[in-house]
């Protein structure tokens, strides 16, 4: 098998709990981003339309024509859906451009599609998520099929926006701190 | 003299008249933010009750996609909305909620998929999102740079905060510092906003930097040609930068223009409050702009501007200077240690890494993207 994101390391972002592994049969959400076609030609297409000294400043694509320019092959298609099939995943959904696909997954039959990974509970205050702290890996043979799957190792963003007091605080703690680190 | 940052505050610094106002019923902007927090409507009304008498508006988003709940209303999502709502006033305005996710959902990747599965959809996106990119895996980076590819072949404008750590700061396993880019500020396909403060915090005068305000060079991505020139122009010229270790001069610099960050307010949970900042200030305010740019292009069936840096950094050379305020005052954030001293890049004349091209003067904006 190989892991489509071998790294950075998996990390539990500060104030995450881990709370357990869950139950077997808790439902997880799996989205598989599938392998373009065209990435090539869509770069060249938003320089000519985004550029205005170019002739085709301003004439844009449909999301249809982008569906047509970066759908993923057949052959892709064909052995992402054998492969899901194989482990009985049918709740699933795609998207207009077919590049990626939802899939609601038995945790348990997760960790067998994804080998490595293991779904354990997080909790935040009153937010809760799912994550593998684990790294997943692919078959072999659908390495080239897939780019990454969501829902094992990112987790929510944190606030982004500060009162100033609370920016001060921040600051005056990260001084005390690297100072100390210095 | 003013207490804070308001819409007219902003529409006064920006030049932009009681006329600046959305009139195309057709033309629409939308934010998202990923805190899963929710807006509430009732705090939209109140604020352009209070805030909002200068120049036509709405009082309500037009449409909310994804689930709004019932719970306390977020600081962020709050300023999101009633910040585009008043540069981009009087034009139709979705916001993107993905409160009450399913707990294994990505929110951000949620909303990709929403763009890669709805045909109609706003012109303009503020985002306010971003990761370390040493935090994400390669894979999804550039994964999900080519989804903002798609999104401006498409002719979708999408901003992101440039990020509210300065230039970041990251300590490397040999115990060495370098700045830390952000993700998807970093990316070349996106229009990535900075912020600034007033000069003198109680008048609406010139500006400087926010010390906060995200900016730099990835990692990642490899510079983009539309801005190599004014980048390498800025690395030739600074009076100060810092050691070249710190960071990758070869890698899309951001961010690519600013406005005003700090000390905004804002009414949340029906209660008015002041000293908010960040860049997810700044970006609804340049959103709501670009989206009222489009609206007067689109009223002479022009198409609207979709992905705007190339036309951003052709500005200059065009001789439409006056476009931008340039912002040449001030520093931002980084590493505290003994050789930057907490201070990373500095303010320059045209681009710079910490306010890009400056901050919007909409009329000669408008001016220069909008041809005679």
């Amino acid at each position: 098998a190989l892991q489509p994101e071998p790294e950075p390391p998996c990390r539990v972002p500060p104030g995450w709990t881990p709370a357990g592994r869950v139950d077997p049969g808790h439902e997880v959400q799996l989205t598989f981003a599938l392998r373009q076609r065209g990435a090539g030609r869509l770069s060249q297409l938003v320089r000519a339309v985004s550029d205005p000294r170019s002739p085709r400043y301003g004439k844009y694509l449909s999301l249809e024509q982008v569906r047509d320019l970066v759908q993923p092959s057949p052959a892709t298609l064909t052995a992402v859906l054998k492969w899901l099939q194989g482990y009985g995943v049918e709740k699933c959904s795609s998207v207009t451009t077919l590049d990626f696909l939802e899939c609601l997954v038995p945790a348990s039959t997760a960790e067998q599609l994804l080998p490595g990974a293991e779904f354990h509970r997080y909790v935040k205050g009153q937010r809760s998520v799912v994550r593998s702290p684990l790294r997943y890996a692919v078959p072999e043979e659908l390495a080239e099929h897939v780019d990454f799957v969501g829902g094992l190792h990112r987790f929510p963003a944190e606030r982004k926006v500060v009162s100033r007091a609370w920016a001060k605080k921040e600051m005056e703690s990260k001084q005390h701190n690297g100072a100390r680190a210095v | 003299f003013h207490l804070g940052v308001t819409p007219s505050v902003i529409r006064k610094r920006y030049n932009m008249t009681g006329g600046d106002v959305g009139l195309l019923p057709n033309n629409s902007q939308a934010c998202a933010q990923f805190l899963e927090q929710y807006f509430h409507q009732a705090d939209v009304a109140e604020f352009m009750q209070l805030f909002g008498s200068s120049f036509a508006h709405r009082s309500q988003v037009d449409r909310v996609i994804g689930r709004q709940g019932k719970g306390k209303a977020g600081l962020e999502a709050s300023l999101d909305v009633e910040y585009i709502m008043s540069t981009g006033a009087n034009i139709s305005t979705w916001v993107f909620s993905n409160a009450g996710r399913h707990e294994s959902q990505e929110p951000f990747l949620a909303w990709l998929l929403l763009l890669s599965n709805m045909s109609s959809l706003p012109w303009v996106h503020s985002v306010s999102y971003g990761d370390d990119e040493d935090s994400l895996s390669l894979a999804y980076m550039e994964r999900v740079n080519v989804e903002f590819m798609k999104a401006a072949a498409r002719g979708l404008t999408i901003l992101f905060a440039s990020g509210d750590d300065g230039a970041g700061c990251r300590r490397m396993p040999g115990g060495n510092h370098t700045f830390r880019p952000s993700f998807p500020a970093s990316s070349p396909y996106v229009t990535t906003v900075g912020g600034t403060s007033f000069k003198n915090p109680f008048l609406v005068t010139a500006e400087v930097t926010d010390y906060i305000s995200g900016g730099g060079f990835s990692n990642v991505f490899p510079m983009p040609d539309y801005q190599a020139a004014a980048v390498k122009r800025f690395l030739r010229s600074a009076s100060k930068l810092p050691p070249s270790s710190y960071y990758n001069s070869s890698g899309r610099a951001y961010p690519d223009l600013s406005a005003l960050s700090d000390n905004y307010w804002v009414v949340t949970n029906r209660i008015p409050l002041p000293w908010v900042s960040g860049t997810s200030a700044s970006t609804p305010v340049v959103g709501g702009m670009v989206a009222l740019i489009n609206d007067r292009r689109l009223q002479r069936g022009l198409a609207p501007l979709g992905f705007l840096n190339p036309a951003l950094y052709q500005l200059q050379e065009q001789g439409h200077d006056a476009a931008l305020y340039d912002v040449t005052q001030g520093c931002h954030l980084s590493c505290l240690d003994g050789t930057v001293q907490g201070q990373g890049f500095c303010a320059g004349p045209a681009w710079d890494p910490v306010t890009g091209w400056g901050t919007p003067n909409f009329p000669r904006l408008l001016r220069a993207l909008l041809p005679p």
